[in-house]
């Protein structure tokens, strides 16, 4: 099963 | 006081028509390097980043820095009135919530002034670390449309492995599965036709192949795509626009649990 992660969790916010 | 003229007005619709799917609303960030803009998708798993350079404009003035809030789609249905041969001429004034898109035929026999409202858009601005991906694939951006919407038809996800055999796209649904593989070709005549592996390490991820297809609008603007790949991190699927810059889109990997 998978999880779809979001792009927060990479980029931070500037 | 902005102004930009752009010759190859199709240019500006065929990037709308690239992201109106994937962004409601964006700010256009206006500065003297030129044109961009940075906007998520509503769920937040895909980010899109685009670039067009002022050099590539045949005019382009920008007094201050300053951002446009513009509903996609009403900017998509806007252009519409624009023949693909038009020339497009966008101005905006300061303090001012409308935007003006001038598009005169190649004749100069017709000129149309099209006025659109401005919105305020409270948005976030996401920092991209510059990252060295362990997978770097170059392929013909048609070839990689064509494959998207085929593994489209049989599941929801693609698999995207690199290996030294080359970038395998892979699929499962109810209906059953399916794996394409390209394999490095770089010896073609035409560089456009070429597929280009660089490899560090092998990559495999797993993506949500509503947003992969949605990037592929992007087919006209770039003859060659760009996939950059490292575990665990987004995916940047990259359009060159020849003379002016890029559209990248970064999509969140799926995660076993």
């Amino acid at each position: 099963l998978t999880f779809q992660v979001c792009i927060h969790d990479f980029f931070f916010l500037s | 006081m902005f102004e930009l003229r752009l010759v190859q007005g199709s240019l500006l619709k065929r990037v709308i028509d690239a992201i109106k799917d994937l962004v409601n609303d964006a700010n256009f960030d206006c500065s003297s390097t030129g044109f961009s803009l940075q906007a998520m998708d509503s769920s937040h798993v895909a980010l899109v980043a685009l670039l067009l350079r002022s050099e590539g404009f045949e005019h382009f003035r920008c007094d201050r820095t300053f951002s446009m809030g513009m509903s996609i789609a009403n900017m998509a249905k806007m252009l519409k009135c624009a023949s693909n041969d038009d020339i497009i001429t966008i101005k905006a004034d300061d303090g001012t919530d409308t935007v003006t898109f001038m598009f005169e035929s190649p004749s100069q026999d017709k000129i149309s002034d099209i006025e659109m409202k401005l919105m305020d858009i409270d948005s976030d601005h996401l920092g991209i670390p510059d990252a060295e991906y362990e997978a770097i694939v170059r392929m013909p951006s048609t070839e990689f449309g064509s494959i998207c919407t085929s593994l489209s038809t049989i599941g929801d996800t693609v698999t995207i492995a690199v290996s030294k055999q080359g970038v395998t796209f892979s699929t499962k649904g109810d209906i059953g599965s399916g794996n394409i593989t390209c394999r490095q070709n770089s010896s073609t005549e035409k560089p456009e036709e070429a597929t280009i592996i660089e490899m560090k390490e092998p990559v495999v991820l797993t993506f949500a192949l509503k947003y992969i297809t949605t990037f592929t609008k992007a087919t006209s603007l770039s003859s060659q795509v760009t996939i950059s790949l490292s575990s665990d991190m987004p995916v940047v699927v990259e359009y060159k626009i020849a003379e002016m810059g890029h559209i990248r889109y970064y999509l969140a990997p799926k995660i076993e649990e």
